[in-house]
């Protein structure tokens, strides 16, 4: 098994403001591979909560979208995983 | 040298299991390896004592690790055995804590799904245990407790990354934790578990709203241990019981561990707060680990003064 690449995956932050807009995140997952960083589940998101998940690029834009369509405020905390994967290594050798 | 330890990188699973044959080797009158069990996949899960042979003393079971992708936890218990020893007859807090009490220190919890985060999927959470008739492999360990086992019906499935497992204390990880604790439990008076990320010092219960009966002394004890913890870099960190907190989570070791009568638990959730996530650059490792020594050597402090 190769190891897996992340290239020009991304991390959204998204926060919704109230239940509605938390089920259309539950809904979202429901249709799209979302990896959740926080909280550890889909199942666990709630209104006021920062929600945290993982994108592939090829779904990232119609995600963008629906998040657009329905008004939702979100922010792109990450745009290339697989470089911020290799930049972590950021502490030459002793 | 390229291959060798360092307590300012990620080190890998091989480079752990070195350094803790090192620290033996090295400091053997206050350092002690323990083989608790072996993983799924056959890796040897290693508990290091550290402080003196004594074992009626007290002492606090640290585990990190449990979490694949949290790199920063086993960097953090690698840095705690590491200070511990060099500090020990330096730093008057460290000498006392040690000449008083016991650390038990998992390094690595998951190491399958460590090794898994380094080898093939860096973004890995799980063990790496099979589910019989599923394609989706790995259980969530800290899920896997037997406390309020599987009371959320939602993650039935092994391909949720919050699979609890097929039953309580299925994986040979989290049997080979709770036999250690259990058997060495008259001597343990604290459970810390170290995760990542968000900035957060959590205590009981995660399986429920309730708040436990010593709420108030975990609350202070919490409050100060983050108040602690900002005196270094300023780095905030919000307190409080878990399912109040964050959210709820059956299942964990933090209240399986309070409920088996540890009365004080527990679980960091280190830096950051979502800029890097789990991929925490390892020029913050140091920053993060010097701060979070004076929380856990604060809560030490406590454990040692008002535990009987």
């Amino acid at each position: 098994v190769a190891p897996v690449r992340f290239d020009r995956e991304k991390v959204f932050r998204v926060k919704p403001q109230d239940e509605n807009q938390a089920n259309i995140i539950k809904d979202l997952a429901k249709t799209n591979k979302l990896d959740f960083w926080y909280p550890d589940a889909s199942h666990h998101v709630a209104a006021n909560m920062t929600v945290d998940f993982r994108v592939s690029e090829k779904e990232s834009q119609s995600l963008q979208f629906a998040l657009d369509q329905n008004k939702m405020h979100y922010e792109i905390l990450i745009h290339d995983l697989q470089e911020v994967i290799e930049k972590q290594f950021d502490v030459k050798e002793n | 040298t390229p291959d060798r330890h360092s307590y300012a990188k990620y080190n890998t699973w091989d480079k752990i299991v070195a350094w803790t044959e090192k620290m033996m080797h090295k400091r053997p009158e206050m350092i002690s390896r323990i083989k608790i069990g072996t993983t799924v996949e056959d890796n040897p899960l290693y508990v290091l004592k550290i402080g003196k042979k004594d074992e009626r003393r007290k002492a606090i079971f640290m585990d990190c690790g449990i979490h694949a992708r949290e790199w920063i936890s086993p960097a953090f218990c690698q840095w705690f055995v590491y200070q511990a020893t060099k500090t020990y007859g330096k730093n008057k807090i460290m000498t006392k804590l040690l000449d008083r009490m016991n650390f038990y220190v998992l390094p690595v919890f998951n190491i399958d799904g460590y090794i898994w985060s380094w080898k093939k999927n860096r973004l890995w959470r799980k063990n790496r245990s099979k589910n019989q008739n599923f394609k989706c492999i790995g259980t969530d360990l800290n899920r896997n407790f037997n406390v309020s086992w599987n009371s959320s019906p939602t993650t039935q499935s092994p391909c949720e990354d919050t699979y609890p497992g097929p039953a309580p204390e299925s994986e040979k990880e989290t049997k080979a934790v709770t036999d250690f604790i259990q058997s060495h439990l008259k001597s343990i008076k604290a459970y810390i578990t170290v995760h990542s990320y968000s900035q957060l010092l959590l205590f009981p219960y995660g399986y429920t709203s309730k708040l436990p009966p010593n709420n108030e002394e975990l609350t202070k004890a919490a409050k100060i241990g983050t108040d602690v913890l900002s005196t270094r870099y300023e780095t905030r960190y919000i307190y409080g019981p878990t399912a109040s907190t964050i959210y709820k989570t059956p299942g964990s070791s933090l209240d399986w561990a309070y409920n088996l009568g540890i009365k004080h638990t527990f679980a960091f959730e280190l830096r950051d707060e979502g800029r890097f996530g789990f991929l925490l650059p390892e020029s913050r490792i140091k920053p993060t680990c010097k701060e979070t020594m004076l929380a856990v050597k604060f809560i030490a402090k406590y454990i040692l003064k008002h535990t009987s």
